[in-house]
């Protein structure tokens, strides 16, 4: 399936929201 | 599992194997976890998300991993 840039753009800003929530849940693990 | 429940894990799991652009839908989740109940994996796929170990894509149905790559 072939996604519009402005879904590939979507998706990896969401991407980076995720990775930024995983390395604060990580952190406050610590 | 790293501080997960078994079910969560199990979801997880089945996310991190998608390799679509648009990841895994909630349907092929239910019918790929076929003894988890959809409110149960509707959960696991709340909690992943706000834990970071999941995002949603084309739109809130279609999930991939922070970490399969």
């Amino acid at each position: 399936t072939s996604l519009t840039a402005e879904q590939q753009q979507k998706i990896e800003e969401n991407r980076q929201r995720a990775l930024a929530r995983r390395a604060e849940r990580l952190a406050a693990q610590q | 599992m790293n501080g997960l429940t078994p079910q969560q894990g199990q979801v997880l799991n089945l996310i991190k194997t998608c390799k679509e652009v648009q990841g895994i839908s909630i349907q092929d989740i239910k019918i790929r976890l076929k003894g988890m109940n959809a409110l149960a994996i509707k959960q696991a796929v709340e909690f992943l998300g706000n834990e970071g170990h999941i995002y949603s894509t084309v739109d809130e149905d279609h999930y991939r991993s922070t970490e399969s790559e």
